[in-house]
């Protein structure tokens, strides 16, 4: 189904625009 | 009632990896339908659907993210359920079946865990939560 997630783990951002983490 | 979807906007381009996903390019508007914790959700933008990765999308109303979950430096134990080896310097190799604590569960679906005296992101697709509590 379309609905069925991706099975690999989703790409990490590059690091330039990454979230602000504590 | 009609359903509200929340708006975010691509903070960079993507290239879809698999069938069911989409592309992005960064500045394209898309609604999402369903979040995810492992970090894929699922949007539509104009007539296509499909995953995409949390980490390449902002919210239009608060590019703060008050729903980001705050650290929880106690942890909460998690249990590995496939082997991964770290791509970047931050993140960690564990094996099937090892025990962890997630002390920081992020949107992206990469959380911080902790074994021992190392910490280091973690895909969250990889783990299921345990139940147990942590040994103090």
């Amino acid at each position: 189904s379309i609905k069925q997630p991706p099975q690999n783990p989703p790409p990490r951002p590059p690091p330039e625009l990454r979230r602000k983490r504590a | 009632g009609p359903i509200m979807l929340e708006s975010y906007r691509a903070i960079a381009d993507y290239t879809k990896s698999s069938k069911y996903e989409l592309n992005l390019k960064a500045g394209d508007l898309v609604d999402i339908v369903e979040k995810s914790q492992n970090g894929w959700w699922f949007c539509q933008c104009e007539n296509h659907r499909g995953w995409a990765p949390a980490a390449y999308l902002e919210p239009l109303d608060d590019p703060n993210e008050a729903e980001e979950p705050e650290p929880n430096y106690a942890g909460e134990l998690y249990k590995t359920i496939k082997a991964y080896t770290a791509v970047e310097k931050d993140e960690m190799t564990l094996e099937a079946g090892e025990t962890i604590e997630v002390i920081h569960k992020l949107l992206d679906g990469w959380w911080v865990v902790r074994k021992g005296e190392e910490t280091g992101y973690f895909p969250s697709m990889f783990l299921h939560k345990t139940g147990e509590k942590r040994e103090v």
